[in-house]
């Protein structure tokens, strides 16, 4: 699975996900890639969200819009919500994987669960990081 | 607010076999695809023009799992799902199950910009992102030699378990207390573990 999340200069979020599934699935599973609110979601008022992982997990947590409702409702901040998701909402469900999100003020998060993970995040006139965690 | 642009690649079990060569090509693949998604962003485009270019520079990369090099259904197929979505507005468009776009994510923002709906799936995504202007390739153009080698890995440990197909990482992890030599054979130098690959 590949994703990305962005903020632009007017101040808007947006978030995409795509993938192949996997390997060996049954054909016809679909997991949380194109379900928005599990895998992919995005609204100006909380954060952007693109998730990788195992999918019914995601699915079962509703892991992104998880993540905004702690924002908008509860008050937390995107890095505590997001770890909120990936340590504590998904393994009760039985899910591993992880995400990247970013807010409207630019706070970006990248946690999971899982032990590696590819990720990059690159700020426009500002450093560039790419990593294999 | 700057700017910012953040990816990722998927997730899994981290390899014990990761070879130089491929953990350069990896890190290059990210830094060189995030670096593009930046310069849409640095040049004033918006967060929608930016994650989809993004997403489909990934998607044409065999090094990741999405549509060119995706992984294989246990029919020996390619079956991919792609999705964007505009925080300004929640405006949302899907694809899912598609075997004949070669970009869906491209498929999955016409829906959201051409259609009043949100989800399309097989057949019925292809037609509409076909109507617009979606480029069509044959199902084969997806699939590489090292994929079909995963699928049969992952099939000869266990043909028939529909959750093992989801917890690879359990096979991952049999193979290294088994036999170091074949886990790292089986990585093939890569940085997470190719059968543990989350999505």
């Amino acid at each position: 699975t590949v994703g990305a999340v962005a903020l632009d200069a007017a101040g808007h979020l947006a978030a995409a996900t795509s993938t192949g599934g996997i390997t060996n699935k049954q054909p016809g599973r679909v997991g949380d890639t194109p379900i928005f609110g599990a895998g992919t979601y995005a609204d100006d008022r909380s954060c952007a969200v693109s998730a990788t992982g195992m999918g019914e997990g995601f699915m079962r947590a509703v892991a992104a819009h998880e993540i905004a409702a702690l924002m908008t409702y509860a008050g937390l901040s995107l890095t505590e919500a997001a770890a909120t998701v990936i340590h504590e909402r998904l393994p009760e469900v039985g899910g591993d994987g992880g995400l990247i999100a970013v807010d409207a003020q630019g706070n970006v998060s990248l946690p999971m669960n899982t032990t590696g993970m590819y990720r990059a995040v690159a700020r426009v006139g500002g450093e560039l990081q790419a990593a294999i965690h | 607010s700057t700017p910012v642009l953040v990816l990722h690649g998927g997730a899994g079990t981290i390899s014990r076999s990761m070879s130089p060569e491929k953990n350069t090509a990896y890190r290059r693949a990210l830094s060189e695809i995030a670096a593009a998604g930046r310069d849409v962003l640095a040049a004033g485009g918006s967060a929608v023009d930016a994650v989809t270019e993004t997403v489909r520079l990934l998607e044409e990369n065999p090094l990741f799992n999405a549509a060119y090099g995706a992984v294989l259904t246990s029919a020996g197929e390619v079956e991919l799902d792609a999705a964007v979505m505009r925080g300004q507005d929640r405006a949302a468009g899907a694809v899912t199950s598609v075997r004949r776009l070669r970009n869906p994510v491209l498929a999955a923002r016409q829906v959201m910009e051409h259609s009043h709906h949100v989800l399309f799936c097989g057949a019925g995504a292809e037609a509409f992102a076909a109507e617009h202007g979606a480029e069509l390739v044959d199902p084969d153009w997806f699939v590489l030699p090292e994929r079909r080698e995963q699928l049969e890995r992952v099939r000869a440990q266990d043909p028939h378990a529909f959750v093992v197909d989801h917890d690879a990482a359990g096979l991952a992890a049999e193979n290294q207390e088994g036999d170091e030599a074949e886990a790292s054979l089986a990585s093939g130098g890569d940085p997470i573990e190719p059968d543990s690959k989350r999505g």
